[in-house]
């Protein structure tokens, strides 16, 4: 049975697509087998992944709202050992189409538990989610046994951090009891700028052991890949971004004990 | 009757609330009566115009659901000449509260019209959304005749701006005619990257006449600023983020022939 692990903050462009995208392909090029679910209507994980927009004719939308078999739905991106779930614009109708259904929530859970048997032949599951609390965030966290939380090193990003973890504590107490805190992950750090450290200090303060060792620095490779359909592993692996990518993936295989 | 600017994109963190705040605060210094209207559930324009989570009794929702008067609402900003509806967390149920309203895409422009001699006081309002094509940004887009759209200079925000120009134009069509693309303000530019450079030059190419000349820079002070409360122009009005903004704010003023 895969770990299951949604990539969540509701606050927007903090990297929860560019780190989605390069935890995915270091795991993946240590050999685990990786299934990404884009479930964010932007589709920024699938084209940072090699599948352009006309390639995406099955995607998360099917799987939620037409009950879709994953197995019909995953194709392959550019990293070998990696499959996707794609994502486009269908996604943002999605509240209201499942509006009226009582288990508009559980819809990602139900299809896994319904096809557990294929989803067995991946160590991972990765959730790419959009920059909102809405059902397509829920479903993730609903259907994720982890959630890692990518934290921007700004203010703005850190005033939200308390709103995301009561909304994560509402789901754990409601509806997902199986729901942790993988761990928080710092990511656009700026070496030469106070903010960056005062944000560092404040969240290992308030979360300490949760706050991975690993921290992401800013790094224009970073932004430059997905400009050509690749993660910035593929487009240049001996970048600081990419390097620090590989720390995260080697620090998150030892808290899951999978080393 | 005041001129009504929605600050909008769903691609997350591109400066939407940077750009509101600050252009605001430059109109404001200039003489102009500005009303702010966060209705972002992060409500991250009220805590950068210093309205603390504790005094936000009555907010945009009050509006929207409860049809509460924006006279009752508005509250003083830290800026002489700017009063804001400030937001919370609240505002993230309106969909659902809202759904079975057959107006619910009208109830921001229903306000204003029955609210239009309170506005009057007003040259601008300017609305700052969240990241997502929810029915907050949709009441929005319906409510103003303007949107202003902030870019960042990265390749995912450039690939989700075609999604936006489509939005637009929807609503335009189908419910608020007079809905026009008031114009692209390329942020966080850094004159270092070739990244910026190029995403500059794919949208003047694409969007002509409608970019703006102003450029924001990445500027830390614009990122500092917040911590304090404060719009960057009180924080440091010197800096090269404000200097931007308020040249901004001039060429807005060019445009809207208010000069
Ligand atoms: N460490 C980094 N250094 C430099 N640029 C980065 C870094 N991480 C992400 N970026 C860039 O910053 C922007 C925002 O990142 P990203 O899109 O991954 O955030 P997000 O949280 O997924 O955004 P959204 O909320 O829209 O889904 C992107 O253009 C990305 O390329
Ligand atoms: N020109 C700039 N230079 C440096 N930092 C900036 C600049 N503009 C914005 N920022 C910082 O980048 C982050 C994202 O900006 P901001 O929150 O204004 O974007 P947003 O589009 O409103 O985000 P959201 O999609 O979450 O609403 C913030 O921490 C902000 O302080
Ligand atoms: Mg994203
Ligand atoms: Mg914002």
């Amino acid at each position: 049975e895969p770990k299951v692990i949604a990539v969540a903050n509701q606050k927007g462009g903090v990297g929860k697509t560019t780190t989605t995208i390069n935890l995915a392909t270091a795991l993946a090029a240590v050999g685990r087998r990786i299934l990404m679910i884009d479930i964010d209507p932007q589709g920024n994980a699938s084209t940072g992944l090699g599948v352009s927009t006309q390639d995406r004719e099955k995607t998360t939308y099917d799987l939620l709202v037409s009950g879709e078999d994953i197995a019909d739905i995953a194709q392959e991106t550019i990293v070998p050992g990696m499959m996707i779930l794609p994502a486009n614009s269908d996604l943002s109708s999605v509240d209201i189409e499942l509006f009226s259904d009582k288990r508009r929530v559980m819809r990602l859970k139900d299809a896994f538990e319904k096809q557990a048997d294929y989803l067995s032949q991946y160590d991972y599951v990765l959730i790419d989610c959009p920059p909102s609390l809405n059902l397509l965030t829920i479903n993730s966290l609903v259907a994720a046994k982890h959630v890692l939380v990518p934290l921007q090193c700004e203010f703005f990003a850190l005033e939200g951090l308390s709103q995301l973890m009561l909304s994560i504590r509402e789901v754990r107490q409601s509806i997902n009891p199986a729901l942790t805190i993988q761990g928080v992950v710092l990511t656009m750090f700026d070496q030469r700028n106070n903010l960056s450290r005062d944000v560092e200090k404040d969240v290992r303060e308030n979360f300490g052991e949760l706050v991975y060792k690993t921290i992401i620095p800013r790094n224009v490779r970073l932004s430059e890949a997905p400009s050509f359909s690749l993660p910035a592993l593929i487009y240049d692996h001996r970048s600081a971004g990419s390097v620090a990518y590989q720390k995260l993936a080697a620090e998150l295989l030892q808290r899951m004990k999978d080393t």
